[in-house]
């Protein structure tokens, strides 16, 4: 399935933006 | 107190999208990460998209902790 490749798809972005967020919230003093 | 501390991180992450404290976030806000966050235009919108399960153009609280704790269960925090 050409829609299903890894990191593009709604939940490998998703986790990207929360893992983000995430490491915004931790990375940052 | 699993879900108190999820619930507790989901609503830390919205008041950093919901930068205007409107109790919602619109598409234009999510954009504004752009910069802040290492996610281009493209995939913010996405996850605008994704979050937004009913189409509104509008992300509630709920919206966005329903995709966080989705998140949570479908991905293993190191």
């Amino acid at each position: 399935d050409p829609n299903m490749k890894a990191g593009t798809t709604s939940e490998g972005v998703l986790a990207n933006f929360f893992n983000s967020l995430l490491s915004k919230k931790t990375g940052s003093p | 107190q699993g879900q108190q501390t999820m619930l507790g991180k989901a609503n830390e992450f919205f008041q950093i999208c919901d930068i205007e404290d409107k109790g919602f976030i619109a598409r234009c806000d999510m954009q504004r990460l752009h910069g802040e966050l290492p996610l281009s235009q493209e995939e913010l919108e996405k996850v605008f998209d994704t979050l937004d399960a009913d189409g509104n153009g509008f992300l509630t609280l709920e919206e966005f902790t329903t995709g966080f704790s989705q998140f949570l269960h479908g991905e293993e925090i190191p």
